[in-house]
């Protein structure tokens, strides 16, 4: 794991983090649908952290706001349709995370029997983003979240030890976490880049 | 910094969205090393400035430079490959995958976790 220039975290006294789900007209999937999965992949982090999520439906009162947009979208970083770049999301404590809409996401069911040959799992991307909203930056380790490619039609929403060291360093274990699964073990030494950045791109 | 700096020129007549994989191209690459001249290598020198691999240029060419097989070998070792400068199956392979927009490096510091890369290679 790894984390972004110059360590940018949440405060230590912002544990209860809110999200909206703010931009959906992009895209054909159910908000409920779309509410169960977000939810769900927070839910991944919380339990490794002392970090909660609670689900907003005023964009104000977020710290947290996640969008479906199509190309040029007013943040400088265009998405560039089916496959390429999947998403992407701001460091702390800017809590922007915008996905490409041109994507064939997979909410319910098993990605991996899509009929679609592009097909992509949501979660496992969200989590993934999640992750750059708590301060991660991208890991070498291929088994982690943090790890910067998925292929299509695969899922991978656990975290691996790699990424609970990581989190876990920046803010603490949940008392509750038991553990990572068995078959995401990827760990690595830690290693805290320097750097004068507190934002990024 | 990520900062809202640009917006659409046409706010009124969008472009068509792709409907390919854009990097799908990056195949027509594959073999290619240093001091070569191929299209398509300033598409891949884009890629790679984008994931900050490569600095920001005015116009990117098409030769296989120095800082290009530099860039390479520095993606090479972030995703555990073969570290060869060359644009090896491998590497283009990798290179296609879906992934996040966020780079793998800012302002030259890698903030993919290369001990690991490192401890393997020896």
């Amino acid at each position: 794991y790894a984390y972004f220039p110059g360590t940018p975290t949440w405060p230590s006294d912002k544990t209860e983090l809110k999200y909206a789900i703010t931009a959906t007209s992009a895209v054909s999937i159910d908000l409920s649908v779309l509410k169960t999965v977000f939810a769900r992949a927070f839910g991944r982090w919380s339990a490794a952290t002392t970090l909660t999520f609670t689900e907003t439906d005023s964009p104000s009162d977020a710290d947290i706001t996640i969008g479906f947009y199509n190309g040029s979208h007013g943040d400088g970083e265009p998405f560039d349709g089916v496959l390429g770049t999947l998403a992407h999301a701001f460091s702390p404590t800017d809590g922007r995370f915008h996905l490409d809409a041109a994507e064939t996401w997979v909410a319910e069911g098993d990605v991996t029997q899509a009929d679609s040959d592009v097909a992509v799992d949501l979660e496992s991307v969200a989590v993934h983003e999640i992750g750059h909203l708590l301060g991660l930056g991208h890991s070498s380790v291929a088994e982690a979240i943090m790890y910067p490619t998925i292929k299509t039609r695969t899922r991978k929403v656990d975290l691996a030890n790699d990424d609970v060291e990581g989190i876990q360093n920046l803010y603490g274990s949940n008392p509750n976490f038991t553990g990572v699964a068995p078959s995401s073990t990827g760990s690595s030494s830690p290693e805290i880049n320097g750097g004068g950045l507190g934002s990024m791109a | 910094a990520f900062f809202s700096s640009s917006v659409s020129a046409f706010p009124f007549d969008f472009p068509p969205v792709p409907t390919e994989n854009p990097w799908i191209p990056f195949r027509n690459l594959s073999g290619c090393r240093f001091g070569e001249h191929r299209p398509g290598l300033a598409d891949l020198k884009e890629y790679l400035n984008q994931f900050g691999y490569l600095p920001a240029a005015p116009n990117f060419t098409n030769s296989f430079d120095d800082n290009l097989e530099a860039a390479i070998k520095t993606y090479q070792r972030n995703f555990g490959l073969n570290v060869t400068g060359e644009l090896d199956d491998a590497t283009v392979e990798q290179l296609i995958v879906p992934r996040c927009g966020m780079p793998d490096i800012i302002n030259g510091t890698s903030t993919m976790n290369s001990s690991f890369v490192r401890g393997r290679n020896l």
